[in-house]
Formats: C-alpha cells, sequence, structure tokens
C-alpha cells in the first residue's frame, strides 16, 4: 500500500487537481484508492461533486477520534473510496494543539483500516500547520507538485526543511519520491530556467542522506490547460470529462511514471 | 489613510501580485503607501527583492508587540515603506492563540503610527487564521483577488462569512469594497460564465445590509501575463520590469479605477 501526500504550502500549485486526477486514472486501472482530503475548504470533496455542507463524518471526526476511517469513507468511484472534509476541520488545528501524539491521529486512524487498498492520496491544505503535519506523519512517501514560477520556488527550502523535521522526529520512514510541474507553459524561458534550477539543486543533494535524495523529477509536465479548470465544475475529474485533451493525456503519463517507480514496498 | 486587505483564503490567485503593483503605482503617482506581508512564506517581502531571512523587526514582532510599527518598518521603494514577514510568523498563529484581544494586535500598531501615509495595504497567507484576521481587525476596506475558476468561487460564500463575523464582533468599519479577476483569459468560456456568476450574486445582494453591498466588480481585469510572473525573480514591480506590457497596463487602470472610488474617508 502506497500514502502519497502531496504537499506544498505555496497556494494554488496544483495539488487538488493532481490527487483527483492521478488517483481517478490509477483506479481505471483497477486500483484501490483512499482519498484524504485535510484542507478546511474541502476542494477535493467539491471537486469530486460531494457538497461539504451535507457531511456527517469527515477527517475532522477522524482526526479527533470520534470515528474510525471505515465509518467515515465514502465510495464516490469505482475503486475510489474518500475521507470528505468539512469546514470545521479549520477548528481541528486549534483543538489539535494542546493533544498528545497531535501529529499522529492520522496515521493511528490508517493503520486500523485492515481491508485491501493499493494506495492513500491525501490532499494537504496551502500551509505547513497540523493538518499538513499530520499527512506527513501518516504517509510514506511525499508528492511536491510545483508551479514553474519564482514565488512558487521560494517555499521549496522551507518545506524540505519541515520534511526533514517530521522524519526526524515523527515519521522515520517518510521519504520525498516525487516533484511535478504543473500549469506548465513551455513557450516561456521562465518555466525553462526554473526546470533546470530545480533539476541542478536536487542532483547536487543526490550525495546527502536526506529525505528527497531519490526525489525524481517526473518527465511528464502537467500542461497549463482550461480544461482542467473546468471539469470540478461538472463534479468530474478530467477522464469523465474530457478524455482527449492534453489535460488528460498528462495525467495519464503522470499515472505510468508513478507505476513505473520502484518503491521499497 | 485607506487600510486595505488583499484576501482570499483559495491559494495563489494572485493577492501578493496585486498588493504589490497596485502600491508601485500609487506610489508612483506620490502615495504614500506603507505595505504589510501578514503571510508566513514572506513572499511580498521576497517580491521586494528583500531577503526574509535577514529581517530583525518583523510583522512577528509587531504583532507580539515588541516592537513599534514606526520602529520595524523598512523603506523599500519611493513613497513605500514594507513591514516585512519572516519565517517566525507561523509561529505567531499559535503564540496569540491565548492571548487577550489577539486578533487587534495589528490595528493598535497601525493606530499608534503618527506619520502621513495614504494607504496601508496587507497582503495575507491562504488561510482565515489568526494573521489573516489581524488584516481584517486592522483594515477599513477589503479587495478580494479572485481567479475566475470553478474551485476559487467555492471559498468566497465562506470568505463573506468570515467577514461578516469579523465586521460584527472586531470592526464595524470592515467593507468590502472591491474585487478584481487575477489571471484572466477572456478566451475561455469558463472565466466569461465565472465573471457573469459574480456579477449576478452581488447584485442580488445590493439591497441587503452586509459589509458587501457596495462592492465594486472592478471592470479592470488583470490578464494573465508571464511577464507578472517573471518580474519577482528579479525582485521588481511589474513597472520596474516591462512598463510596456498587459501586466503594467492592467495595473495601471486598477490604479485608477481605485483613485475613482469615492470613500467614505
Ligand atoms: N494544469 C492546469 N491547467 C489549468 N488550470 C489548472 C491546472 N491545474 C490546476 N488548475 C486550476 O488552477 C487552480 C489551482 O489548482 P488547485 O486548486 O488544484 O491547486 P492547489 O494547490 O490545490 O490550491 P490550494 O493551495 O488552494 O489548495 C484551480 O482553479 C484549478 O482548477
Ligand atoms: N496575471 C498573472 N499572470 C500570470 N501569472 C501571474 C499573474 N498574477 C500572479 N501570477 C503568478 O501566479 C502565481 C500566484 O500569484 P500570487 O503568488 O500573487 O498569488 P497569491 O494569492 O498571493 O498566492 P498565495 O495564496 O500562495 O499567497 C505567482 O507565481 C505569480 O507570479
Ligand atoms: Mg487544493
Ligand atoms: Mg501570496
Amino acid at each position: 500500500m502506497r500514502i502519497i501526500a502531496f504537499v506544498n504550502q505555496k497556494g494554488g500549485v496544483g495539488k487538488t487537481t493532481t490527487t483527483v486526477n492521478l488517483a481517478a486514472k490509477l483506479a481505471e486501472r483497477g486500483g484501490k484508492v483512499i482519498l484524504i482530503d485535510l484542507d478546511p475548504q474541502a476542494h477535493l470533496t467539491t471537486f469530486l461533486g460531494i457538497p461539504p455542507g451535507n457531511i456527517k463524518r469527515s477527517s475532522y471526526s477522524v482526526l479527533l477520534r470520534e470515528e474510525s476511517l471505515e465509518a467515515a469513507l465514502i465510495p464516490v468511484r469505482d475503486n475510489i473510496k474518500l475521507l470528505a472534509s468539512e469546514l470545521n476541520l479549520a477548528a481541528a488545528e486549534q483543538e489539535l494543539v494542546s493533544v498528545m501524539g497531535r501529529e499522529t491521529r492520522l496515521r493511528d486512524a490508517i493503520r486500523q483500516y485492515s481491508h485491501k487498498c493499493d494506495y492513500v492520496f491525501i490532499d494537504c491544505p496551502p500551509s505547513l500547520g497540523l493538518l499538513t503535519l499530520n499527512a506527513l506523519g501518516a504517509a510514506r512517501e511525499v508528492i511536491i507538485p510545483l508551479q514553474a514560477h519564482f514565488l512558487s520556488l521560494q517555499g521549496l527550502s522551507q518545506l524540505l526543511e519541515t520534511l526533514l523535521l517530521v522524519q526526524s522526529r515523527i515519521n522515520p520512514e517518510l521519504k520525498v519520491s516525487g516533484l511535478v510541474f504543473c500549469m506548465f507553459d513551455s513557450r516561456t524561458t521562465l518555466s525553462g530556467e526554473i526546470v533546470r534550477d530545480i533539476e541542478e539543486f536536487f542532483n547536487r543533494q543526490r550525495e546527502q542522506d536526506n529525505c528527497w535524495r531519490d526525489i525524481r523529477i517526473f518527465q511528464t509536465r502537467i500542461r497549463r490547460n482550461v480544461k482542467l479548470a473546468e471539469s470540478p465544475s461538472y463534479g468530474r475529474t478530467i477522464f469523465e470529462y474530457e478524455r482527449n485533451c492534453h489535460g488528460a493525456w498528462d495525467y495519464n503519463a503522470l499515472a505510468d511514471e508513478l507505476e513505473a517507480m520502484v518503491t521499497g514496498e
């Protein structure tokens, strides 16, 4: 079972869009997927056509130990179950502050889930607070969606520092397995420069012993494509909305790369 | 003095880019501007070419009352002073949780500042936590940068609810004065539909007594333009980087609209 958190504290870089569409393709190929929405804005939940206002059992109740993961999961597609978010989730960060083992609530909940599952994907909010820490405490792998813009680069070193801390204090298994460029526009020189900067940065770090030494910069670039921004307004994944567009091809190719990775399973 | 918070908990919609470039144009025209960076990612600070790591006095120290606003301001351009952010700012949210009057720390600091100033602009993080609440407690006006995408629409009602709460409990003067579409791509039908939805939504609310009844949907659309994404990598505003591009023209037009608004001053 691969447990992957999609993390980047920079807002609007494609975390939710990548989590949903990658999961959809893997599920289409027969993988059993659990999606976990840890964003108080509940975009993953909305994306799949579920109104967050109607949720009775959510990631909020699982983090506060009122529900088991199994009881709170909602089947949303063939092979996909969702742990939905609700707006109260923002309150969970404050409520968890003084609780023992506050960062490992989600990990405990996933461990107690006894059914067969191939992938657990966790969509994170744009911050490095307790909700994201719970995702990092539960995950075995991190994938970083990144926009090839200067401001998106800024937060990368802070993100890596946080990952090191989590690895040394909360979750020794955690490793950064991939980075994927989203909303990519290959016509601009800016995107080419940023890709080069990133590849050089990580290549220099290969010899060091840190949780991102084996990071894979995915060859697949998710190109900017308005269909990817349209599909959530119909509560549909890109494959349900428009199978013949860049967005669908790019996430299909990304799913190929993800499956081809040999993990330590 | 106009105190304006640029708020939207949806990530990556153009808050920082709008705060900086609008301020730059108003300052060019002779307005005295104070910029306040309330985002722990310190993107406003980085955008202006200031490395957040070197900051001694920041919005963190002002919120925790260790410094006055006057002592912490850094002159960054003609007519522009910056209250920088530092990475510790994320810790301020946790430290302020149990403090009396935690939402009005920034308001108090601005009130004690006695020098002449035409605009105070506050850049907010992508969340509705204590840092954004401090901005809303201090501001008289809110401008909402919005991307014409479905997922960006989702958070709008939650944002308006939060603004109502702030107005009734912390800051009765607060009003939503404007909404500006950023990263706008008029070629897609999606953007036209979203603009229509937004205009209809707010036109229906004109009769009600709430803090957004007089909202102005700015006619200026900030079009998607790679120059706006390139300029921060040089620590420059769009007017310093490339005066002859859509980005510079659009922010110039937005400054015109902002100045033309008759406020309750
Ligand atoms: N490749 C793409 N091309 C065009 N639009 C995209 C693409 N990927 C995502 N989008 C759109 O861009 C916006 C940001 O994407 P998304 O919400 O997935 O990012 P996020 O990182 O999850 O944001 P947040 O930080 O708010 O959680 C959304 O409106 C989405 O529909
Ligand atoms: N009109 C535009 N055209 C093209 N790129 C833009 C435009 N406005 C902003 N950008 C770029 O898009 C990204 C998001 O913008 P920005 O950082 O200003 O949004 P934000 O709302 O402040 O994000 P956050 O929620 O992370 O604070 C940045 O990389 C920025 O350079
Ligand atoms: Mg998201
Ligand atoms: Mg910002």
